[in-house]
């Protein structure tokens, strides 16, 4: 466990906390995309089954339940308790065209070929996309709530952070998995554009306006 | 040591 490693993953549980807090606070889904919330629960479920094959550390186990649990929990607060106020309208990017490109790729380019190694290969492709129909989202109404654009920010920073856990451990454990590396810059990269919108507006008091 | 060796991370 390093620093890069230890705030990736407390930025994580942020945007974790933030959402299910923005949908508990305004008992409201609005502007949350559903199909993005379904393929992290996916992205989770099928990396964590490890949970009753591998123990790493209490740290790892209690983590791996956190995002389980908040995944579902959100998927419950917006498909059930506050499904009135989800808007579906907006949330139209086909999933399908995630999810089986990253199955295929996941048989394809694995470091074994076994069940829980292809799902745990298929959760990191997965994982990397995830974000798209959030994205796709924003982008079509135009603009985000500040604490959407909050919760986007923890989740990026999160994969970003990871990066440089990533090149601290090649240097200082000889450790590195190019899988992850590269699904890993993929996410980040998808968030660039979001990014500079969030420092050079949100940051400032303004409301994550896209430009007309 | 690369891959497939236990993820130990989230």
């Amino acid at each position: 466990m390093n620093i890069f490693r230890l705030l990736g993953d407390l930025s994580h549980l942020l945007a974790v906390i933030i959402l299910l807090l923005k949908i508990w606070k305004t008992r409201s889904c609005a502007g949350i995309s559903g199909r993005s919330q379904i393929l992290f629960a996916a992205v989770y479920t099928a990396r964590y089954l490890d949970l009753v094959t591998s123990y790493i550390s209490a740290y790892n186990t209690v983590m791996k339940i956190v995002f389980l649990v908040a995944s579902y929990g959100t998927l419950y607060l917006m498909f059930l308790k506050f499904k009135a106020t989800y808007d579906h309208n907006h949330d139209t990017f086909r999933i399908e065209f995630l999810v089986l490109p990253c199955v295929i790729l996941a048989l394809l380019i694995n470091h074994d070929f076994s069940a829980l190694e292809i799902l745990w290969t298929f959760s990191i492709y997965l994982e990397s996309v995830a974000i798209l129909p959030q994205l796709f989202m924003v982008s079509k109404t135009g603009e985000a709530e500040s604490i959407t654009s909050h919760y986007l920010f923890a989740l990026g920073t999160y994969r970003g952070l990871y990066l440089f856990n990533w090149i601290y451990r090649y240097y200082a454990e000889d450790h590195y998995d190019l899988i992850a590396i590269i699904a890993g810059i993929v996410q980040t990269v998808l968030y660039c554009d979001f990014f500079y919108l969030y420092i050079t507006k949100v940051l400032k008091g303004k409301k994550l306006q896209l430009p007309a | 040591r690369t891959g497939c060796e236990g993820h130990d991370e989230l």
